[in-house]
């Protein structure tokens, strides 16, 4: 029903724009982070993510507005919410769940395709520092918080360096409880 | 053998690529340009560029005014985006024997070639092989320019691109 | 053929859109 709640929104419930015009926009604000600082990729990741972070505080509300849906009940749950309806209906895409931990607090979400990714060959420095598609990383932690739940989220592996897959990891630290101002 | 370069808005090469077929009919392996000839390829290029600017910038006579266009004479290439003869420019120049052909992306870069003959006569040109070729190549270059670290006129350098542009080149050329 | 996934990817056949 997750499923098909998202492939729901994402027809019917979706404004849409083209896709290229996506791409090559990201490709342009990583291109030039990589100019602005000097090709320090450590910096470029770390802003990156911070950028995706504030976008994710905000996408939360868009995609519970647009789903409606309740709590999740656990790790579990929240990653087929994850995969399932927000992926789908923001970027069209499903990703993958594995790896999960003995104690389902930490999965992998495995990219098959990533539309930020699409047309991009690393330069060589690039290559091993550089997490190019770290922005979601950034989405996922902020949007994450903004439900209670203080996870840590990372790339694990990039096809755009050579891995034979795209791999991002999330795992669970602990659930936040709101706590009345001093 | 073929010497296909691409030219950049400031008229530097982006990519350079001699081409020679591997075996001749009777099995006798075919060299490429003469030595002497080989240092002349880019001057001989250089030359026929003004010829394509000419080209490029020219409008079309054959356009009718008040057409779909919005009235007047278009440029060379039509208007009508499902049109892309245009960007082949056939022919455009000849020295001694030698033809060179061109084609224009719509960004203004330009893919010009000249094809040598072994036997030292006038070299006969394919238009379909060869407008097939640069339609590739094209395609080629779409595809490296949609990529964010690459800037418009810097050298391909990519080896993936030069293999794949050297296949295409073995595919309709030879 | 050098393998490329740049040079590999269909400009035509791909997903057109994503959400605005």
């Amino acid at each position: 029903s997750l499923k098909h709640a998202g492939e729901d929104i994402w027809k019917n419930r979706t404004e849409k724009v083209n896709a290229e015009l996506f791409t090559l926009t990201y490709g342009a604000i990583v291109s030039q982070l990589c100019t602005d600082y000097e090709r320090n990729f450590q910096k470029v990741n770390e802003q990156l993510y911070s950028m995706g972070y504030n976008i994710g505080v905000r996408l939360i509300e868009d995609f519970l507005a647009r789903t409606a849906l309740p709590r999740c009940e656990n790790m579990v749950s929240t990653s087929e919410v994850v995969s399932k309806c927000a992926f789908k209906i923001f970027l069209n895409i499903t990703p993958q769940i594995t790896n999960w931990s003995h104690e389902k607090d930490a999965f992998s979400l495995i990219l098959v395709e990533n539309p930020l990714s699409d047309f991009v060959e690393l330069p060589m420095d690039a290559m091993k520092q550089l997490w190019y598609s770290n922005i979601l990383c950034g989405v996922l932690r902020g949007a994450l918080e903004m439900v209670q739940l203080d996870c840590d989220v990372w790339f694990i592996s990039d096809v755009l360096r050579g891995d034979p897959q795209t791999e991002l990891r999330i795992k669970l630290n602990k659930v936040l409880k709101d706590e009345i101002p001093i | 053998p073929q010497y296909f370069a691409i030219i950049g808005k400031r008229d530097n090469p982006v990519y350079e690529a001699e081409f020679t077929a591997q075996q001749g009919q009777q099995g006798q392996v075919q060299q490429g340009f003469p030595q002497n000839l080989k240092e002349l390829n880019p001057f001989i290029l250089h030359a026929s560029l003004d010829i394509i600017e000419d080209l490029q910038w020219k409008t079309n006579p054959n356009t009718q005014s008040g057409s779909n266009s919005g009235g007047g004479g278009g440029f060379l290439r039509s208007r009508n985006v499902a049109n892309v003869d245009n960007c082949y420019l056939c022919k455009v120049d000849h020295f001694y024997g030698l033809a060179v052909t061109a084609y224009l992306t719509y960004g203004g870069m330009k893919f010009v070639m000249i094809h040598g003959n072994m036997n030292n006569g006038d070299v006969q040109i394919d238009d379909n092989s060869v407008r097939a070729f640069y339609q590739e190549v094209h395609e080629l270059y779409i595809k490296t320019l949609m990529n964010p670290f690459y800037k418009i006129n810097d050298p391909i350098t990519s080896p993936a691109f030069d293999s794949r542009v050297r296949a295409l080149a073995r595919k309709y050329l030879n | 053929m050098i393998p490329s996934r740049l040079y590999n990817e269909s400009l035509m056949f791909r997903k057109q859109e994503v959400s605005l």
